[in-house]
């Protein structure tokens, strides 16, 4: 790694951000996501703390321009140059400039905002670049970096802590994380019996269990499920959602927080998204729902609010009327309120806490019992 | 005038070499005449300096190698203080 010469970093470890303005590229949650997301990758690592302001000079100024900028590095057109930023220090310095005639993305094509913003941001903080081609600080951007596994590297770890430190919380050793992952309080553990889940879904053959900011993923080819950020696959998704479900015709899954939901399609969360829930038709008095399922045969989705359920009609788009009905008068035996509903094996599983109900839709009666974390293999 | 000299064919990547190399490796712009011949000392040693920090053979040449990392995308901010 290296420093800015005279090893200039800022004397203070809470420092201020501001979003000057926006890419037309991406919607402006994703460059607010993007950004948070690679600030917190340094602050993973070091004692700074980052906290947003809207208007007004901020430590760390952020902007999206193209060719000259007024500040005698012009941007050079698509391509090379994809963003600078300056090192740390009064007005211009610390700011992050972005070059808009790249297109700007969330995914792997084009150029990925986080990856290029947390690279940038370690040039705010004090570093220049490093010789390492697997640290973040190399100056060559890597189309190949696996976004869903991003980390720092042990160079890019040793650099930043030159500047600032480790975290307090950590014993003084360099802290590498395998993922860029919350302090060890914020993450849950698979065999906890207590266990249960916020929402769970099947994407293109997989199960999708979400908890908090993570999720596990059960796939066919990988016995152990793996265990994910929410936002390394989906920086613009919120954590701690409320539902989620797939519409296999569409290859579409929906994903439920609030009175919003967003679609997603493999690793793109949909234009257009997030919408509300109430476009769907449910009344105005529901704020969120627990739990959707979709039954891809009869192309009807199921959303169970509280003790309720309402059923919507996946090929006119409509709520169907004589809904909602109350849970247990079709479901006998499941008692509300549902977290999460799974489809496999010609049952339904209703997750609610740390139990699961296996509900057979022929006998129409819960057949078994079981821990909500016994498809995590524990 | 004096013959200059055979005119040496110029290599259409100099003025990208250039560019890099006065960006991100503070190659001096007054080394521009230098430029007319990339085998001037300046430039190799620039070269070279290149080449040994984005991790590729130590050659002074501008060989495929180098001209398709000078091609790449990349951040804006130099590899060497100034």
């Amino acid at each position: 790694f290296s420093t800015f010469p005279g090893t200039p970093k800022w004397t203070k470890t809470h420092l201020t951000y501001r979003i000057v303005n926006y890419t037309p590229d991406l919607p402006r949650d994703a460059v607010d996501a993007a950004i948070e997301k690679a600030l917190k990758v340094w602050e993973e690592v070091t004692p700074l703390t980052f906290s947003r302001k809207h208007e007004g000079e901020a430590d760390i100024m952020i902007s999206f321009a193209v060719k000259e900028h007024g500040d005698f590095y012009p941007f050079d057109g698509p391509g090379y140059s994809l963003a600078h930023a300056y090192p740390p220090g009064p007005g211009l310095y610390g700011d992050v400039h972005f070059d808009d005639d790249e297109k700007w993305t969330e995914s792997a094509s084009g150029t990925n905002l986080f990856l290029v913003a947390a690279h940038e941001l370690g040039h705010s903080l004090g570093l220049l670049h490093s010789a390492n081609p697997e640290a973040l600080m190399y100056p060559v951007y890597n189309t190949f970096t696996d976004l869903a596994r991003f980390r720092l590297s042990q160079d890019d770890v040793d650099g930043i802590q030159s500047l600032y430190g480790p975290p307090p919380t950590s014993p003084g050793t360099s802290v590498v994380p395998t993922e860029p992952i919350p302090p060890a309080s914020g993450i849950p553990a698979k065999c906890d019996p207590a266990l249960s889940f916020d929402a769970i879904s099947t994407l293109r053959g997989e199960i999708l269990f979400f908890k908090n900011r993570y999720f596990w993923r059960r796939s066919h080819w990988s016995r152990e499920p793996g265990f994910h950020l929410i936002s390394s696959f989906w920086p613009s998704l919120p954590s701690n959602l409320d539902a989620a479900y797939e519409v296999n015709s569409k290859d579409t899954v929906f994903i439920f927080k609030g009175n919003k939901f967003w679609a997603v399609r493999g690793n793109e969360v949909q234009a257009g998204y997030p919408k509300d829930i109430h476009t769907l038709g449910f009344p105005s008095t529901i704020r969120k729902i627990d739990a959707a399922i979709s039954d891809k045969e009869k192309k009807k989705t199921y959303f169970f609010v509280e003790d309720k359920y309402w059923r919507f009609d996946e090929s006119s788009q409509s709520m169907e009327r004589g809904f909602p009905r109350r849970i247990v008068d079709d479901f006998p035996g499941v008692e509300p309120k549902v977290d999460a509903v799974l489809e496999a094996f010609g049952f339904l599983y209703f997750f609610s806490g740390s139990s699961q109900f296996e509900f057979d839709p022929n006998a129409k009666r819960v057949t078994h019992i079981f821990k909500s974390n016994s498809w995590l293999l524990c | 005038y004096p013959l200059n000299g055979a005119v040496k064919e110029e290599d259409p990547n100099m003025e990208l070499v250039q560019q890099y190399l006065e960006n991100y490796y503070n190659l001096t712009k007054e080394g521009k005449s230098v430029f007319r011949r990339k085998d001037s000392s300046p430039v190799v040693k620039k070269i070279q300096e290149m080449q040994k920090f984005l991790g590729l053979e130590v050659t002074g040449k501008l060989d495929s190698n180098t001209l398709e990392v000078i091609r790449k995308p990349r951040c804006g901010v130099p590899d060497v203080g100034h």
